[in-house]
């Protein structure tokens, strides 16, 4: 299947993202 | 387990798998037995998104600002932090030690790295720890299979990419069985 990958500045990016308040 | 797995909110964004955040705490000097271990051991909580990460992990004092003889652990959902677990029994864990200063900066890079899946080994990552301590820190990651050497230098050389170490930094591979000689010795 799939693997759901994601480097560090996305991860960073979805800190501040509104859905993470 | 009984417990509910948690799932990712409405908009956020999955990770591959969920994760539980531990934390432990005991008196320096004593070599713990297992059962003080399992009982100095807390669940902080678990997650299944990026953005639920980030709402624990925005909550959680730095290793660096920590105190006395600690330990962060963040482990695959349903996988003990401990060496006997049916996960870790087989497996062992890559040891970095850190001089002071080093240890949030290269404790974010790494679990960011293993919730992002950037290790590319399958199933193979348990979990990740930092563990501060007076005169170090240390952190490690864990893997099921110690015998598996392609894992294990897969893992090695992303932690090197990842953690963005000097050059002179030493990694030590050590296996959950041999951890666990060593500490009969202590703790009879």
């Amino acid at each position: 299947g799939t693997r759901i990958i994601y480097d560090r500045k996305f991860l960073l990016g979805c800190r501040s993202s509104p859905v993470a308040k | 387990s009984k417990k509910k797995m948690v799932v990712p909110g409405a908009g956020e964004h999955p990770l591959q798998y969920n994760y539980t955040f531990w934390y432990s705490r005991r008196t320096p000097g004593r070599p713990a037995s297992t059962q003080s271990y399992e009982q100095n051991i807390k669940q902080i909580g678990s997650f299944a998104s990026v953005e639920q990460f980030w709402r624990f992990y925005s909550h959680m004092i730095r290793p660096g600002d920590l105190t006395g003889h600690s330990d962060f652990h963040l482990f695959k959902e349903g996988i003990k932090p401990m060496w006997e677990d049916d996960a870790n029994k087989m497996g062992g864990k890559w040891i970095i030690r850190l001089r002071k200063g080093l240890a949030s900066r290269c404790w974010e890079n790494l679990i960011l790295a293993m919730l992002g899946e950037q290790f590319m080994v399958g199933e193979e990552i348990c979990g990740a720890v930092v563990s501060v301590r007076f005169q170090e820190d240390i952190i490690s990651i864990w893997n099921k299979t110690a015998s598996d050497q392609a894992t294990t230098a897969r893992i090695r050389d992303t932690l090197r990419r990842v953690l963005n170490l000097p050059p002179n930094t030493i990694m030590e591979y050590k296996t959950h069985t041999d951890s666990i000689k060593y500490w009969r010795t202590l703790a009879p």
